[in-house]
């Protein structure tokens, strides 16, 4: 599982 | 992305396109909060630092835009339209807001992921969303009466970020390193700040009645 992206969410 | 966050990016859009029907379309900005306008706008400035240095997705980078260019343009309109800005209830808008500002941001040099410039921005830009529509209520509450589109845009602006902690809580239980507890704890407050408006918002609905906030 990659880490997820900081802040993908608006 | 998943349903949840989806239908909350939609529902705040939708809350954008009623306050943007509801000024062009009545040419009126009454009932309004030019300083909730304001926070808005320095919310979405704050948080999307990264617009040009992290790609996400097309969406994602759309949606920044939308979310940025509409909120500059209510705020301008409301304060230079020659016409709109006469309906501005100037009298009624006077939260003192650069209160929820600085407090905002003291906290985020207090709280926040990483002392790093974008972060403590990130973190001040979620603490001010979750503050920035009380000149809103307020107003609401000092002029008793609530327009149909006004009561619909704050219906909405509401309800997106209560989406958004159904989405948090899905994530929580689908990805194993997920932790956003600074934008749930927020995302939290920011929605129970709504709880009595969207209790009368229901009232109203319910008698199919106008809605009144008690004095």
């Amino acid at each position: 599982q990659e880490q997820p992206r900081e802040h993908d969410e608006l | 992305m998943n349903i949840f966050r989806f239908a909350g990016d939609m529902t705040h859009l939708i809350s954008i396109l009623v306050l943007l029907l509801k000024i062009y379309a009545t040419k009126s900005c009454s009932g309004i909060s030019l300083k909730t306008q304001e926070l808005y706008a320095l919310v979405f400035l704050t948080r999307y630092l990264d617009l040009f240095t992290d790609f996400i997705s097309v969406y994602n980078t759309i949606m920044k835009l939308v979310f940025i260019a509409s909120s500059l343009a209510v705020v301008c309109c409301m304060r230079m339209h020659r016409v709109v800005r006469r309906s501005y209830d100037k009298d009624l808008d006077t939260f003192r807001h650069y209160f929820l500002i600085l407090a905002s941001f003291v906290l985020a040099l207090l709280v926040n992921e990483k002392f790093t410039f974008q972060e403590i921005f990130w973190a001040f830009s979620i603490y001010l969303e979750a503050l920035a529509i009380l000149p809103q209520l307020v107003l609401l509450q000092r002029s008793g009466n609530v327009d149909n589109l006004t009561g619909q845009y704050v219906f909405f602006l509401g309800a997106y970020r209560a989406f958004y902690i159904l989405n948090w809580i899905y994530r929580y239980f689908t990805e194993q390193h997920f932790s956003r507890w600074i934008a749930c704890v927020s995302g939290l407050v920011q929605t129970v700040l709504y709880a009595d408006f969207f209790y009368y918002y229901f009232i109203s609905w319910k008698n199919n009645a106008k809605m009144q906030l008690p004095a």
